[in-house]
């Protein structure tokens, strides 16, 4: 029964993207059954495994208004442990047509509970907005991880976020969990995002993943090569910071 | 009669609010009289000035719905030739709520006419979404100007934006311009983006500025100040790139 996890922020550029994509592929290199949807318009998570949806091709959005069964939009990766549901251009109408919809902010799960059997994860990559895609996602999802940047407008929507999340749980999906936080994009050479991350472990404490990822330039070659970090180049800071992010999220979930 | 720019990418963290906020508040150094529209939810454009817009206090959205004229939603800054209509969270719904109205794309747009002879320019921070107020701020705009980071994902997107600009001249609005692209972000210590800038002047020829933003920690530090970077320190690279720009813009458009 796999474990379905929202990676989400409305800020954009925070790493939601490099974060599903290396997430996932770590885990399964950790011979864990995954699947990660791309629930982005933009469809970064799929060209990140070198899938472009053109319009028509199989994708999550034909999924969603129920014009193919779940099953029928999964693709194979080149790890054997990963799969992906793609996206792309159709997702951007999905949007305006899911408002008049009955039930319209359940149709991902829907989809995704028909297929929890398969996997041991399920990761959605969010697009960086609180409208109807993002609600989707939390609703599916059992728990959302906060990809975080140290900078001043990022850290101003978390509150935002968080406000979503608790509107959710009373809502929509009381068992909606927060997964963790993670430190991205963590540039050592400025005070700013020292004193920003001290703050925000102390807040949030235990949340906040002790594996923070660095800014690492090899994390932002590595889709343009149409491969996660780990089969770009393993030795970099990236792939590393990345495959232990997946052991920790293994330790602190296999406690539960 | 202003002329109206969207500032606009559906790229998440491309410095749109960076740059919608300094080249506004360097136009307004110049003495040119701007309205800057922030029409993001995140409201990141209003919180560079110090403005944090509450439920219910007044901002873009109740002008776009009609609950309040145009001119009663207009702040003044610390800059005198600089207003500002601010967003908050009221925007989120907003997305939703204009789908049932007839001309729902063209609400901006009838409130933004209504302001036209007060300004020189009216400058619009756009969402990272192609939805439906990115669509109003297109519909609004006489030109669009695009910032654009020299990585991977950001350039994919890149054609997917130019397309919906196409659209939006054949359905909506004819007159629709490119105003320009504008790379940010610039970290000259990496191979990727010098290569990348190469092929994107070549492609796009003139309509790319020759001034480039550099990446500047300036730049992040300012919006917690409340201010922009030439009231926060005008001797840094990064307002000092963004009074560059501002110049050529006036310069661009002098010839006209
Ligand atoms: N740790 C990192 N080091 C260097 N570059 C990174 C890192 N994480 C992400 N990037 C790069 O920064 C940019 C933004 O990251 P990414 O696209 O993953 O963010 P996102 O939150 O998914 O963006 P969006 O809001 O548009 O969906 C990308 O060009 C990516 O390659
Ligand atoms: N030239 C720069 N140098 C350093 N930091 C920058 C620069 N431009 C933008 N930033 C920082 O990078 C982050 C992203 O920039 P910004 O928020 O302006 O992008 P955006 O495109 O408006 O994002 P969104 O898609 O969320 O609206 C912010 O924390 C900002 O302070
Ligand atoms: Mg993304
Ligand atoms: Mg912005």
């Amino acid at each position: 029964m796999a474990k379905i996890i929202a990676i989400a922020n409305q800020k954009g550029g925070v790493g939601k993207t490099t974060t599903a994509v290396n997430l996932a592929a770590s885990l399964a290199a950790a011979e864990r059954r995954i699947l990660l949807v791309d629930f982005d318009p933009q469809g970064n998570a799929s060209s990140a495994f070198g899938v472009q949806c053109r319009l028509g091709d199989a994708q999550i959005y034909h999924a969603l208004v129920q014009e193919l069964r779940p099953d029928e939009v999964i693709q194979r990766t080149e790890l054997s442990h990963l799969d992906l549901i793609p996206a792309g251009q159709d997702l951007v109408g999905a949007e305006m047509e899911l408002v008049s919809f009955v039930g319209r902010e359940r149709q991902l799960s829907r989809v995704l509970d028909a297929l929890r059997d398969e996997y041991d994860e399920i990761l959605i990559d969010c697009p960086p907005s609180l409208g109807l895609l993002t609600l989707n996602a939390l609703v599916a999802a059992d728990s959302i991880l906060v990809p975080l940047q140290a900078e001043f407008y990022a850290m101003e929507g978390l509150s935002h976020l968080l406000e979503t999340v608790d509107r959710v749980r009373e809502n929509y999906h009381p068992r909606l969990q927060l997964e963790g936080i993670v430190m991205t994009l963590v540039d050592g050479r400025t005070r700013l995002s020292d004193q920003v991350i001290r703050e925000i472990r102390n807040y949030f404490e235990k949340k906040v993943y002790q594996t923070d990822i660095p800014r690492n330039i090899r994390l932002a070659e590595a889709p343009s090569h149409g491969k996660p970090a780990l089969l770009y180049d393993i030795s970099c800071r990236g792939a590393q910071r990345y495959l232990e992010l997946a052991a920790e999220y293994i330790e602190r979930n296999a406690s539960e």
